[in-house]
């Protein structure tokens, strides 16, 4: 499914350079939950935007159902993007003008392929279980930043993508609320077969985990084999 | 040292009213080290808004030292702003064209009362304390969350405030991370008598709490009298 081969992620910052990855290897088979564990600063959101085609990698090779990604064009990124991969931010990243029915439909609307009553049915089959259906007109302004982190993650699932990156999903909800996130994922990946990658602090997420890769300044420090499923 | 008395807060969107704030009663004693929790939700950004006159109450009273709040001109709010209180953002609000060092020095060169040499050493030994020694020259979009929300927090007590207000600080911090930024604080409050303020999900943080206020749908549930130090 997914096949990280010796990824490295420069930054330049003036005359220095900074290596967010330092030749990082790893596969992930599909349908695995796995969380990506590593201090703040270890290159999770790196790693993350490399996998979900969201940054390019500096050197090495990231390859998805076989495609090499340095390969495609943008037309073909955004296309695989938009058709494969859903992703939660670490910062969210919703828009502002956009109430939260809104948000979460964007994505379906930009793939065109269903008819407006199943988009309508299907917005709102998430919006109610990640527990806004009470807040569907507010705006992420008007919102608390547990219910922004929620609108972004039902954005992510409502394409029914096959691999899903969750940059630190449960940051800002309390226990419970984090809970009943977690297991409408892990129900979602093992209905669909969808991969799911986490990055977490959170010992809660990493309960559900069926492998934990942990990364230290750039590197994977533990590459257990993928879980066979 | 800080008085709340029926607190309400009421949002409109549309025709409809939104009560984030439903008549909070508590008081805080100068150099208390406390934790509001609460669900997504609940009111917890609301109320410490409020309590750092950021956000006027719709109905009811604030008073720090004596001070009624609502009482002040609009000079008098940002004096006592920038003089009293020390706020680490949910969302961080660190500017993006300045580097990490020029984030954190910008309240003290505000309040302008110390000479630059003063100044320079206090923003040095901070970003050594939260761990950010090799990333001074870094712009808020050069770094990882964690590292951001490292910024907000030593911006927040640079002017070694009598109140610091931390709304869920440790939220994008792996455990060993957040447990040095919380020993940190600790060791202020006991050293200057500061009163910490804290909202958050965070069992680690709940550690370190004298009292903890519990806030449900916009009501505080277990006011307990405060720790008498
Ligand atoms: N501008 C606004 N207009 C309407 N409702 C609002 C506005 N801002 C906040 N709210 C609502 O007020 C309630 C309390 O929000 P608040 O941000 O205080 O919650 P919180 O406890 O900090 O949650 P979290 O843990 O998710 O950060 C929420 O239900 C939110 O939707
Ligand atoms: N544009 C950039 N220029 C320079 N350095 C950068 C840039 N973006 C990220 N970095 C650095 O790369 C490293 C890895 O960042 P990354 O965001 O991947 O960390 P992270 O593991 O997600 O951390 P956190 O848990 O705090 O979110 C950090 O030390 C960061 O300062
Ligand atoms: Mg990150
Ligand atoms: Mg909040």
């Amino acid at each position: 499914q997914i096949e990280i081969t010796q990824v490295t992620k420069n930054y330049r910052l003036g005359k220095t350079t900074i290596q967010a990855l330092k030749g990082v290897n790893f596969t992930v088979e599909e349908g695995e939950f796995l969380s990506v564990v590593g201090a703040s600063g270890s290159g999770k959101t790196t790693l993350l935007n490399i996998i979900g085609c969201i940054d390019a990698a500096s050197e090495g090779s990231v390859k998805i159902d076989g495609i090499e990604i340095k390969r495609l064009n943008d037309n073909e990124l955004t296309d695989l993007r938009l058709r494969k991969i859903g992703f939660i931010f670490q910062t969210f990243n919703l828009i502002p003008v956009l109430n939260v029915f809104e948000n979460i439909e964007f994505p379906l609307l930009l793939m065109n392929h269903l008819p407006k009553k199943a988009v309508v049915s299907r917005v709102n089959a998430l919006i109610e279980q990640v527990g806004l259906t009470d807040f569907v007109r507010h705006k992420p302004a008007e919102l608390s930043g547990g219910q922004r982190q929620r609108v972004a993650i039902a954005r992510s699932l409502v394409t029914n993508p096959a691999i899903v990156l969750a940059d630190e999903p449960t940051a800002n909800l309390d226990t419970e609320t984090g809970n009943s996130i977690l297991a409408l994922m892990k129900a979602i990946n093992m209905r669909e077969k969808s991969t799911f990658i986490f990055s977490t602090h959170d010992p809660e997420v990493l309960k559900y985990a069926d492998r934990i890769v942990n990364i230290r300044d750039g590197r994977v420090v533990n590459p257990e084999p993928p879980v066979a499923l």
